[in-house]
């Protein structure tokens, strides 16, 4: 899911 | 995990060693924007619930936890510890102009109408406009300690790289954010003019003094 790869970011 | 993501990370690590560094050493926070530093504390926070929630890596939750550790040290040394120091004068920045309006954007757009992820993307968008409070300030007073310059910099540089790191991912994984993109374009727009000014004076070795 598209927005939850960006989470792995700070 | 690429370059630009890593040096990224560890530009915005040093800009908040280096601004608590400052305060601590000089036992002052002049010409820092209180202001400013209360809405990184806020970015933070809101950014970084998934830490009740999820766990990515060991990297991740540690860079997470010293970065909001280190914006409440900040926040207290300002506000409490050096507070005498502080130049509320100067920092007179309307931060409801920004929170009210980037509050309602994160409601309307967002990638899931869910608590947690509208308080991500309200942390994205603030983060973008989160320093013009202290930008402000240096308008207003028309000068910059040259320390304040270095934390500036390296503040400015790590959504630089990050905007690589977007470019790298978008490439290599085929991944992209738009929320994080533009919210990250506009980040970086707001400092142009000080990159051009920290470039053109500071690394010439001479204070950052703006003409009245």
């Amino acid at each position: 899911k598209q927005a939850n790869q960006t989470k792995d970011e700070l | 995990m690429n370059i630009f993501r890593l040096t990224g990370d560890l530009s915005h690590l040093a800009a908040i060693i280096i601004l608590l560094l400052k305060i601590w050493k000089s036992r002052s926070c002049a010409g820092i924007s209180g202001k400013s530093q209360i809405l990184f504390a806020i970015v933070f926070t809101a950014r970084y619930l998934d830490l009740l929630t999820s766990f990515i890596s060991v990297y991740n939750t540690s860079m997470k936890v010293i970065y909001i550790g280190c914006a409440y040290a900040t926040v207290y040394l300002i506000y409490a510890k050096f507070r005498a120091t502080y130049d509320g004068n100067h920092d007179s920045f309307r931060v409801e102009f920004l929170v009210v309006p980037v509050g309602g954007l994160a409601v309307l757009i967002n990638h899931t109408f869910s608590p947690l992820e509208i308080l991500w993307t309200f942390s994205i968008y603030l983060e973008s406009v989160a320093i013009l409070p202290q930008l402000f300030m240096i308008s207003k007073t028309g000068e910059a300690e040259t320390i304040t310059t270095h934390y500036l910099f390296c503040l400015g540089m790590y959504r630089t790289l990050y905007l690589f790191n977007w470019v790298w991912r978008f490439y290599f994984e085929g991944f992209f954010d738009m929320i994080a993109i533009v919210a990250g374009l506009v980040q970086t727009v707001l400092y142009c003019d000080f990159f051009y000014l920290y470039v053109t004076k500071v690394l010439k070795g001479k204070k950052l003094s703006l003409p009245a």
